[in-house]
């Protein structure tokens, strides 16, 4: 039974890549089997995983808009269980390209039906917006994960967010419910960090995770070398986050 | 003779809103005449300025789709000599509304063209993306600001940026400059910080402003108060920051 998550929130620079990329290594290591889609013209899930426009072949774009068989563009990592669909730059052309087509916000849906059955997670990495591909990406998801930067601007535009998912769920797909929210870049000496923190589980009580990322450099620098934290510094604090927050996932769907 | 910027990068959570903010209101402290255009559909320019969508009339999306005089939608800020024209959340719905337009890229700049002779600066805050709304700022710039936060995912973003400046020097807008790079969230003790900066002071040697901005909590407080850094804590250090910004600025023009 697989479950699809989308790593969405139209805030920019909260984690959804980071989050995206360590949260499916966290769930291979821990057993699962794990695809993980970047569904961002930046690519940034894909060159944090070690993959270059050069060493790609066909990707998500070609999927969405030229019809290649999903299947032919999953690439393998190098942690056993976790594949990865990668994404260029022209993926930013697909949202005018659809425009025209029926059924244009269902295309990822329709593309992933073929291959839910060789995982048991498939986590989609969004843009830092609430178009057509973060529609994509919420109509093929079972689930909404929400990376929440302890910041002021963060916080405001998780209304925003949540009226949209509300919209997908009335009119496209039903089924989606919430994740959760992950406290990013939390810093327990800062004011901010812990108003939102009250404010999420105040407003939101069952649906923070425990988890709290708190804020540390070897997420920033494990992407220059093409690995998540676990395998640059699987020692470092934030390492062992991720770590937990696959374990609260794996044990929700128990 | 009025210059008009666009803060632009497609990476997220750079500090676009808040480089555009607090440069608009270090500027026009220095005795200019300024004007900020939200062109983000998150709207944190415009909270940043302490406005909420019920205290706002029309807004810059009535100026490009509903064709609302550019004059009718500007607001006075609390500090003398810096106005504001606004942004809701309906922006977001100008991208697909506009896509049959002829010359769709140039709403922004026909708009702009009647109001420059009030100004000397107009700053455009522009969305975390490279789509219509960004295309329509930078065709209607005279030059490009772009804040760089010093994180591996923010620098292998700019090639791209850079390669869709010069398509739009190319084909809309040919006088189109680059105003600066600016380094934004620098942290001295990180090694990724200073590879960053060497490597913009190297590829980029007469694009990086002298000014760099360091993390500074002043900065992600403010927004919560809707006030510039300037107003909440003056004589914090990124507050002297944007001031030195400014004056670089100033002395550039003359
Ligand atoms: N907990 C953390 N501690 C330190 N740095 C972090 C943390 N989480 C993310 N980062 C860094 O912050 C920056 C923003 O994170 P990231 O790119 O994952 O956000 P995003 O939401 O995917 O951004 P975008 O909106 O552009 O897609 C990155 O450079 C990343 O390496
Ligand atoms: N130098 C700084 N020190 C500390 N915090 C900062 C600094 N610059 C920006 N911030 C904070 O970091 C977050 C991201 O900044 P900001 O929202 O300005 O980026 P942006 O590029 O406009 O984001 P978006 O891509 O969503 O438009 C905000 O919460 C802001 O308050
Ligand atoms: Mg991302
Ligand atoms: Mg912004």
């Amino acid at each position: 039974n697989c479950r699809v998550i989308a790593v969405a929130n139209q805030k920019g620079g909260v984690g959804k890549t980071t989050t995206a990329v360590n949260l499916s290594a966290s769930l291979a290591v821990a057993e699962a089997r794990v695809l993980l889609i970047d569904f961002d013209p930046q690519g940034n899930s894909t060159s944090g995983l070690g993959f270059t426009a050069e060493t790609i072949g066909s990707d998500i774009y070609d999927v969405i808009v030229n019809d290649v068989n999903i299947k032919d563009t999953v690439l393998h990592t190098e942690i056993d269980g976790l594949d990865i669909i990668p994404a260029r730059i022209e993926l930013s052309a697909a949202e005018v390209e659809l425009i025209q087509e029926n059924a244009r916000e269902k295309k990822l849906k329709q593309a992933v039906e073929s291959i839910k059955s060789s995982y048991d997670f498939i986590l989609i990495d969004c843009p830092p917006s609430l178009g057509l591909l973060t529609v994509n990406a919420l109509t093929a998801a079972d689930s909404v994960l929400i990376p929440m930067q302890c910041e002021y601007y963060a916080m405001e535009g998780l209304g925003q967010l949540l009226n949209t998912i509300n919209l997908i769920k009335e009119s496209l797909n039903p089924e989606l419910s919430i994740e959760g929210i992950l406290l990013t870049m939390y810093d327990s000496r800062n004011n901010l960090s812990k108003e939102v923190m009250q404010q999420v589980r105040t407003h939101f009580p069952d649906k923070a995770f425990n988890t709290v990322v708190p804020r540390g450099v070897a997420l920033s620098e494990a992407p220059s070398y093409g690995k998540p934290v676990l395998l640059y510094q699987p020692k470092a604090k934030v390492s062992e986050c991720y770590i937990n927050l696959a374990k609260e996932m794996l044990e929700k769907v128990k």
